[in-house]
């Protein structure tokens, strides 16, 4: 029975689909039956692991919007063990398109619930907003794992998601909880990187993982999906791959 | 008679409020009576000049929501000739406190056509989105700046924003123009970032003028909001700081 995470934070390029690709690698890499789901209609998760954004016969959109079933949607990847459910620009006005739709928050749930028992893992990438597909991913998560930039005001926007976790919580998904932070695009050598990161760990001590592993701003990082491949792929040897698989295994509590 | 510039672009973190700081205290610096609007719910901009969030009496919010005059909205900063109108999170559920109200996206024009005599340039921070506040920027200015980082897949971010400029342009406001692209945190050691300039000056030679100042990736660009001052005031002397002049000496046209 698939653990279900989200991929979560309002703030644009914070390393959301950065975090799903090269988690997602690293789960397959360990043996994990793993499912990437591409909630972003940018799709650049779908773009990033080397396939097309609108050549895809069915997509996100067409499970939310169509009822199409999850399985007829997703496929297995070239990677072993890792399988993608890809996004397309139809997912663009979908929260317009399903306003008045019954049970709308619960659909994506509703389509992976049939599914999840064939996968360890299902990761959902969200788009930087609050909205529809954002509020569907976390109805449907078991946990949300939020990546952070550390940069002056990077606490600030994590007021909104917190509310809007509580908020899923009190009226959707009362079992949601907050599988942690992990802080990314760190620069060691920043002092005020370094200063947000202390801020951070210390203003969530004792109540939010905030996890060991911190991903360093790597240029392999940022090249990886413009070939098409996940970062241990890419450049296994390199810091960005080693974080990843730091927080790969701190997820899957292997120490 | 002011020149009205929107700072645009949906994606997050892409350096639109450094812009709109850098550029407008590079514009006060040459004698230039500037005004630089805050229209983000976020405030960034606000603070970055080294003000509270939710501090000023009026904002904004109570410009386009309760009809105040954007003159008892502003006032001057410690910054000769820079003025700036902020933000408040009052701002954050404008949209669907003004969804039903006549004439809705020219609130911002005809509130800043009653002060534009008295300033050289308004600047217009955009909040990352192409809703009610952006729209109303880019219905109330002159031009549109585009910041644009120089990764993988900005170009495919652009055409939406394109197509909202084109959308203005056909019913909103006709004499919008295109300001220019400023490419920014760019990488110049990296190859992904070399190429991705090689192909946006490529791709709109002739049609969109991008700027030939290319702003660097700089610690000091990102420390200094955290003191409350521009880049000029804190680095006068960085690449940060003279990249954003050059830019500044490239809008007013000096060579
Ligand atoms: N650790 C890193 N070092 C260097 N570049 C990075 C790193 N993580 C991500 N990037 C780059 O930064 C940009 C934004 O990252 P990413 O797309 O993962 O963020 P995002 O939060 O998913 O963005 P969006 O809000 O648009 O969905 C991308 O070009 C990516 O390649
Ligand atoms: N050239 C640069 N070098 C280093 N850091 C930068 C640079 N430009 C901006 N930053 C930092 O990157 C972050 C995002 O920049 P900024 O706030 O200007 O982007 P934005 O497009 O206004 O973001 P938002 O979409 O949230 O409004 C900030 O922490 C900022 O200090
Ligand atoms: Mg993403
Ligand atoms: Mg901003």
């Amino acid at each position: 029975q698939a653990r279900i995470i989200s991929i979560a934070n309002q703030k644009g390029g914070v390393g959301k689909t950065t975090t799903a690709i090269s988690l997602a690698a690293v789960l397959a890499e360990h043996g994990k039956q793993t499912l990437l789901c591409d909630l972003d209609p940018q799709a650049h998760a779908t773009i990033g692991l080397g396939y097309q954004k609108n050549q895809a016969q069915n997509s996100i959109s067409e499970v939310l919007l169509d009822g199409v079933p999850a399985s007829d949607a997703l496929f297995k990847t070239r990677i072993e063990n890792l399988f993608l459910l890809p996004a397309n620009s139809n997912a663009l006005g979908i929260e317009v398109q399903l306003i008045d739709a019954e049970n709308r928050e619960t659909i994506l749930k509703r389509s992976l619930d049939s599914i999840r028992y064939k996968y360890d893992y299902i990761l959902l990438d969200c788009p930087p907003s609050l909205g529809f597909l954002t509020v569907n991913a976390l109805t449907a998560s078991d946990s949300v794992l939020i990546p952070m930039q550390c940069e002056f005001l990077a606490m600030e926007g994590l007021v909104q998601l917190l509310n809007t976790i509580a908020h899923v919580q009190k009226s959707l998904n009362p079992s949601l909880g907050i599988e942690g932070i992990v802080l990314t695009m760190h620069d060691a050598r920043t002092k005020l990187s370094r200063e947000v990161e202390t801020e951070i760990r210390q203003y969530f001590e004792g109540r939010i993982r905030v996890f060991e592993s911190v991903i360093p701003r790597s240029i392999k990082l940022s090249e990886a999906p413009s070939h098409g491949v996940p970062i241990t792929q890419y450049a296994n040897l390199t810091a960005g791959a080693w974080s990843y698989t730091n927080l790969g295994e701190e997820l899957m509590g292997i120490e």
